[in-house]
C-alpha cells in the first residue's frame, strides 16, 4: 500500500489570469508529481493539489515567491488515510 | 453485514461486500431489482448495474454511475444508499412508485471495479482503470476522458502516465466499451447521470467545447430546481452550468457522448466538500451526503418521467 507521510493537499487561490498560468506550468512539471484535484482554470475557482513532500519546499517557495496565496487544505495525507482505514476497520469490527 | 437491511451504509465498504450487497438487494427486491452483468474489466472482474424495473419490455430508463474515478468513495457510498432509498420508497413513496411503474433505472454502484480495487489495497489516490498502456511503464486510462465526444481534444492528455490519460482510441478502455453497448443496445435511455466528486456542482454538456447545447436553458432550468431541491436539506450550496463553462474543458467525457446521441438528459453531480476533505471525506459524512444528493437526483428523475421524448 502507498504511503503519503508529509505529503499536504494545498488550496491555492490565485488573483490573476497570470498567476493561473504560473500554475499551469507547475502543473506541467512532471518532476514535481503534484496531483492536482481541481485544475488552475480560472482566478473564480480554487485550485487543490496533492504535493509529496518532497515536493513541498520548492512548491511553497515558487507560491511565496509569485505572490500566489494558498492555504494548508489538507496537514498531512497519510495521517487522514490513517484515520479512514481506522473508521473502516471501526466499522468493520462493528 | 451482507443482508440489505443489516448493512452499514454510513461506513465505506470493500468491493467484494459491495457485490456480496448487491446481491442482498436482489433477494430483498426480487420482484424489482435485478441484478444485470454487462460485461468485465479490465483485471477481468464482474461488472455489474442494478436494474429497476416493475415490468414491461424495453421501457424507457434512467442511467446512474458513480465511481468511474475510483478514489471518489464518496460517489460509490452514495449510491449505495440511494439504491436502498429507491428500492425502499417503491410502494411507499407515491413519486417514487410513479416512476418505477413507467420507467426503469440503471444503476450502476462501481463503474471502475479494478480501480476501485486498487484504491483499497494499493494506492488511496488511484483514480484511473488499471489497464497496461503499451510502451509505457505507467497504467491506466481515464475513463471520463474516453468516451467518443471531443476525443483527445482539450483538457485530457495523451501521456499515460497523467491521471486524465485519454487512452489510445475512443471507448478502448473496456470498461467504458461494456456502457457503450449497453446504452446502444437498449437503445431506449432517457437520461444519464454520472456521479463523482468533488465541487459541488451539478453539470450539463457539453465538456469538450464551451457552445451551448440546443437544450441548455431546459437543462439549466431543471438542474437549478434539483440543486434547490438538494440545498434545501443542509444548505449545501451548489452551482448549475455547462461542464466548461463551469469548470473547464474537458474532452471525452461520457455525458458529452450520451448528449450527442439523443439522451437529452445528461447530467454529472460533484459532490461536496468545497476544501476541506476534498474527495476523501470521513465516513460520517456518507448518509448527509448520499440524503442530499438523493434529493436532487429525485427531481431530475421526476422531471424526466414528466417530459417523455
Amino acid at each position: 500500500r502507498k504511503v503519503f507521510t508529509g505529503d499536504q493537499v494545498l488550496r491555492i487561490d490565485a488573483k490573476s489570469e497570470e498567476q493561473i498560468q504560473l500554475l499551469k506550468e507547475l502543473e506541467n512539471t512532471e518532476v514535481l508529481e503534484l496531483d492536482f484535484w481541481t485544475h488552475p482554470v480560472s482566478s473564480d475557482l480554487p485550485v487543490d493539489v496533492h504535493v509529496p513532500y518532497v515536493s513541498l519546499n520548492v512548491v511553497r517557495r515558487f507560491l511565496q515567491d509569485n505572490e500566489i496565496p494558498f492555504q494548508v487544505m489538507i496537514e498531512d495525507l497519510q495521517e487522514l488515510l490513517d484515520k479512514e482505514q481506522e473508521d473502516l476497520q471501526h466499522d468493520a469490527m462493528k | 453485514g451482507r443482508d440489505a437491511k443489516s448493512f452499514d451504509y454510513a461506513t465505506y465498504h470493500g468491493l467484494e461486500t459491495l457485490y456480496s450487497w448487491m446481491d442482498s438487494m436482489v433477494a430483498g427486491h426480487p420482484n424489482l431489482i435485478s441484478k444485470v452483468h454487462i460485461g468485465s474489466s479490465y483485471e477481468n472482474r464482474p461488472m455489474y448495474v442494478l436494474k429497476f424495473s416493475t415490468g414491461g419490455s424495453n421501457r424507457p430508463a434512467i442511467w446512474i454511475d458513480a465511481g468511474i474515478h475510483s478514489r471518489e468513495w464518496i460517489s460509490t457510498a452514495s449510491a449505495v444508499w440511494m439504491a436502498n432509498k429507491l428500492a425502499t420508497d417503491f410502494g411507499v413513496d407515491p413519486s417514487v412508485t410513479s416512476l418505477l411503474g413507467q420507467m426503469d433505472v440503471y444503476l450502476m454502484i462501481v463503474t471502475n471495479p479494478d480501480g476501485y480495487a486498487f484504491t483499497h489495497t494499493n494506492n488511496r489516490m488511484w483514480r484511473k482503470t488499471r489497464s497496461v498502456n503499451p510502451g509505457s511503464t505507467c497504467r491506466g486510462v481515464d475513463p471520463n476522458r474516453n468516451w467518443d465526444a471531443g476525443f483527445g481534444g482539450p483538457g485530457a492528455s495523451k501521456n499515460p502516465c497523467s491521471d486524465s490519460y485519454h487512452g489510445p482510441s475512443a471507448h478502448s478502455a473496456i470498461e467504458v466499451n461494456n456502457i457503450v453497448n449497453l446504452i446502444k443496445n437498449h437503445g431506449n435511455f432517457k437520461s444519464f447521470i454520472s456521479i463523482h466528486a468533488y465541487s459541488q456542482l451539478l453539470m450539463y454538456p457539453y465538456g469538450y467545447i464551451c457552445t451551448d447545447i440546443p437544450d441548455q436553458a431546459e437543462l439549466h432550468s431543471v438542474g437549478q430546481g434539483a440543486v434547490q431541491a438538494l440545498s434545501s436539506l443542509y444548505g449545501t450550496s451548489y452551482k448549475v452550468g455547462s461542464i466548461c463553462k463551469i469548470i473547464y474543458q474537458a474532452s471525452g467525457g461520457s455525458i458529452d457522448w450520451t448528449y450527442n446521441i439523443g439522451i437529452k438528459y445528461s447530467f454529472a453531480f460533484e459532490l461536496r466538500d468545497t476544501g476541506r476533505y476534498g474527495f476523501l471525506l470521513p465516513a460520517n459524512q456518507i448518509i448527509p451526503t448520499a440524503t442530499e444528493t438523493w434529493l436532487g437526483l429525485k427531481y431530475i428523475m421526476e422531471y424526466v418521467r414528466d417530459h417523455p421524448y
